[in-house]
C-alpha cells in the first residue's frame, strides 16, 4: 500500500500549478524513495522532471512500486477542494485503479476525501545524461518570471547569453528589440535576491518564450531559480521545492536552419 | 530562421 502525508498541502497545489499547463496527464511513480514524475509536453520540445523525496513527507509508506497515471485537470479539481492550510494524505492500494486524497483542516474539525480514477498511460522514460554545464546562473525566480513575461511581448524567442560579466536576455520582433542584462550581485546580504553566475565557458542559446513562460508557473515554489546551459544542449530550469525535492524543466534550444 | 529542436534528439529512451 501507498500512503503519503504532507502537512502543507499548499506545496502539492503549487507543484500541480507548475505542471498543469505544460502537461495534460502524467504518471506519478511512487517508490520507497519518494514520488517521481517525468513527462514531455505534447510537442516533445520540453521535459518535466519532478522529484519529491520520501523523507520530505511527514509520513510516507510505499510497500510496492506504484505508477499512477493521472489526468492533471482532474487532479486540479480535487486539489481545489483542499484549503491552503489543510493536511493532505494520498493513499492507494497495491495495483489500485484509483487514488484517494484526504484533506484535514488544521483543527481537524473538517475531514474530506476524494477518490480519483487512475489512467493507463504509455510511459516513455528518457535518459538524461549527466552534464557539466558551462554556465550555471542563479537568480530570483520572480525576476526570471518578469523577464520572460516582458520579453515575450517582443518575439517568440529569447536569446540567453552568459559571460563572466553577467547574463543577457534578448528578444526581437516586429515592434523592435529588447535586452535585459543582469550582473552578478556584489553583496549577498539577502541570498534570495542574489544573482550568481558560475561560468566555465560563455554560452549563447535561443529558446522559445512560450515554454519559458510555462516553466515560470513554478515561481511560487521557490524564491530562486537555477538556469544551467551548455552549447547545443537543452537548458535546465530548476526550482527547489522546500526541503522535499525539486522540479526541473529541460528545454531544447532553437537552432539556425 | 531558427528551428525548434525536439527534446528527444538530446535524450534517449531508457
Amino acid at each position: 500500500m501507498f500512503e503519503a502525508r504532507l502537512v502543507q498541502s499548499s506545496i502539492f497545489k503549487k507543484v500541480l500549478e507548475a505542471i498543469k499547463e505544460l502537461l495534460n496527464e502524467a504518471t506519478f511513480d511512487c517508490s520507497d524513495s519518494g514520488i517521481q514524475l517525468q513527462a514531455m509536453d505534447s510537442s516533445h520540445v520540453s521535459l518535466v522532471s519532478l522529484n519529491l523525496r520520501s523523507d520530505g513527507f511527514d509520513q510516507y509508506r510505499c510497500d510496492r512500486n506504484l505508477s499512477m497515471g493521472i489526468n492533471l485537470a482532474s487532479m486540479t479539481k480535487i486539489m481545489k477542494c483542499a484549503g491552503n492550510d489543510d493536511i493532505m494524505t494520498m493513499k492507494a492500494q497495491d495495483n489500485a485503479d484509483s487514488v484517494t486524497f484526504m484533506f484535514e483542516s488544521p483543527n481537524q474539525e473538517k475531514m474530506s476525501d476524494y477518490e480519483m480514477k487512475l489512467m493507463n498511460l504509455d510511459q516513455e522514460h528518457l535518459g538524461i545524461p549527466e552534464t557539466d554545464y558551462s554556465c550555471v546562473i542563479k537568480l530570483p525566480s520572480a525576476e526570471f518570471a518578469r523577464i520572460c513575461r516582458d520579453l515575450s511581448q517582443f518575439g517568440e524567442s529569447v536569446v540567453i547569453s552568459c559571460t563572466k560579466e553577467g547574463v543577457k536576455f534578448s528578444a526581437a520582433g516586429d515592434i523592435g528589440s529588447a535586452n535585459i542584462k543582469l550582473a552578478q550581485t556584489a553583496n549577498v546580504d539577502k541570498e534570495d535576491e542574489a544573482v550568481s553566475i558560475e561560468m566555465q565557458e560563455k554560452v549563447s542559446l535561443t529558446f522559445a518564450c512560450r515554454y519559458l513562460n510555462y516553466f515560470t508557473k513554478a515561481t511560487p515554489l521557490s524564491p530562486q531559480v537555477c538556469l544551467s546551459m551548455s552549447a547545443e544542449v537543452p537548458l535546465v530550469v530548476e526550482y527547489k521545492i522546500g526541503e522535499i525535492g525539486h522540479i526541473r524543466y529541460y528545454l531544447a534550444p532553437k537552432i539556425e536552419e | 530562421k531558427m528551428a525548434q529542436r525536439s527534446i528527444t534528439s538530446f535524450f534517449t529512451k531508457s
